[in-house]
């Protein structure tokens, strides 16, 4: 901070002496951290995600869409992924929600998302591809809504990717993503199974400009 | 640009490693282990502003020699010890929501110091 008739600390001076000012050092550290992540203090984990989770969602997010942007346009880029919380179940439909930070909501622009999920086939399937369908739910408040579906045929048991459309990505956008998946047979109820399967959504957004003008 | 080494009083590149074990955020951030912050510091002189490898640019070399010219060489001229080259930090971290996020934060890593 330049004081009256004072340089920067930078300037002119010999070398700074690291022991004497390493605490302040790293309170600049963090501080330029959290700032640069928009935070105000480092987040308290609630709901801390398994190891096994984390692991298996990690090998299974695809690498940055390089095409998506040119160089010049690219602004502060993230990609999240969100783990589900699921809701309500029965033998073929699951309820599956995803949450995002106040922080996200609004602040970020969600350019494009994918559900991830395990889908484990009954043993006695035959070669018949089930067919599971993805409901994307209304705004909190109005889950009977149906924003959009996409279809999705599984013909093995194992992980499956599905993109979401804008209905999905807006959603993300608000900060609340609801699921619903209704599988023909048994295959919906076994999302639920096991820990390191957790299904989640992998989103690829860009921070809003400050000064960012819509033209119509 | 130059390497701080001890003793060194021209502007330099000091390295400086945030591990964050070591101020407890290993919880939240999953990678990387720490952040390699670093920072410039050290003098520079109005006759070594325009120097190669030291002066920030072509254009900030002229500067500096209008400064040299305007101040009449006096040592508060305003030539300052400043990043020439930084690189983005890439994290992977938890939200508030416990969902993780990799982002790639532009201009927090110096890589090279000269005067402006």
């Amino acid at each position: 901070t330049p004081r009256a008739a004072r340089p920067c600390p930078a300037c002119g001076g010999p070398a700074l002496d690291l022991e004497n000012h390493r605490e302040l050092l790293l309170e600049l550290a963090k501080r330029s951290i959290l700032d640069k992540l928009h935070l105000r203090q480092r987040p308290t984990l609630s709901r801390p995600v398994p190891r096994a989770a984390l692991r298996t969602a990690l090998q299974r997010l695809p690498g940055p869409p390089q095409w998506l942007l040119g160089e010049a346009d690219r602004g502060q880029e993230y990609e999240i992924i969100s783990f589900a919380d699921t809701g309500l179940s029965d033998i073929n439909q699951t309820r599956l929600d995803f949450h995002f930070s106040e922080r996200t909501a609004g602040g970020v622009e969600v350019r494009q998302a994918s559900l991830v999920f395990f889908a484990q086939l009954p043993p006695n399937t035959t070669q018949t591809p089930t067919t599971v369908k993805v409901l994307v739910l209304g705004p909190r408040g109005t889950n009977l809504t149906l924003a959009s579906q996409h279809l999705l045929k599984v013909r093995a048991s194992g992980w499956h990717q599905l993109p979401l459309g804008p209905a999905a990505q807006a959603a993300c956008s608000q900060g609340h993503l609801a699921l619903e998946l209704v599988a023909e047979s048994q295959v919906a109820q076994s999302l639920l199974g096991g820990a390191s399967r957790r299904p989640f959504v992998a989103a690829q957004v860009r921070a809003r400009g400050k000064h960012r003008v819509r033209r119509r | 640009g130059i390497e701080c080494q001890s003793g060194s009083r021209m502007c330099c590149r000091q390295e400086f490693f945030v591990d964050f074990r070591e101020i407890g955020w290993h919880d939240w951030i999953i990678q990387p282990e720490g952040y390699a912050m670093n920072f410039c510091t050290g003098q520079c002189p109005l006759h070594v502003a325009g120097m190669p490898g030291l002066a920030a640019s072509f254009h900030t070399a002229v500067l500096s020699l209008l400064k040299a010219n305007t101040a009449g060489g006096t040592a508060a001229g305003g030539s300052c010890c400043v990043p020439t080259a930084r690189r983005p930090l890439s994290l992977l971290y938890y939200d508030r929501d416990s969902n993780i996020v990799k982002t790639d934060i532009p201009d927090m890593v110096v890589e090279a110091c000269g005067c402006s």
